[in-house]
C-alpha cells in the first residue's frame, strides 16, 4: 500500500490565487499555535483578527481589551497587526481609533 | 454612526481589492 508519494503530480490544483481564499480556514485547526496559517496572515495578525471577530459588542473590540487578551505580546506588535489588518480591509475602526470590528465576520 | 458605516464600506472595498 502506498501513501501519498506524489504531492504535486496529478492533483487538481486546489488553490490558484493564494490570497483569494483568505477567510477560508478549512482544515487548519485554529486557535492553536499553528505557525503557518492558511490565509497569509501571521500568527499575531490571526490572533488579533480572531479576537476582533469574536467580540460581540456592536462598537467592536477595544484596543485595551486586545492588549489584555494578548498580554504576552508587545503593544507595538499588536498595533502593527491592527494596522495591517485595517490596511488589508479585514477590520475597520468604529466609534474611535481604538475600537475595531471585523469585516469578514459571518 | 455614519462614520462607522463609511469605515466599514472602505474596509470592505480594500478587502475586495486585495482579493481580486
Amino acid at each position: 500500500s502506498q501513501s501519498i508519494s506524489q504531492p504535486l503530480a496529478g492533483r487538481p490544483s486546489l488553490h490558484t490565487s493564494g490570497i483569494g481564499d483568505a477567510g477560508n480556514f478549512g482544515g487548519n485547526s485554529f486557535g492553536g499555535n499553528s505557525l503557518m496559517p492558511a490565509n497569509g496572515l501571521t500568527v499575531t495578525q490571526n490572533q488579533v483578527l480572531n479576537l476582533i471577530k469574536a467580540c460581540p459588542r456592536p462598537e467592536g473590540m477595544n484596543f485595551q481589551d486586545l492588549k489584555s487578551q494578548l498580554h504576552n505580546l508587545n503593544v507595538s506588535v499588536i498595533k502593527q497587526a491592527v494596522d495591517f489588518l485595517s490596511n488589508e480591509g479585514h477590520i475597520y475602526s468604529t466609534v474611535d481609533d481604538d475600537h475595531f470590528k471585523s469585516t469578514d465576520a459571518e | 454612526l455614519e462614520r462607522i458605516q463609511k469605515n466599514k464600506e472602505a474596509a470592505l472595498l480594500r478587502l475586495a481589492s486585495r482579493n481580486v
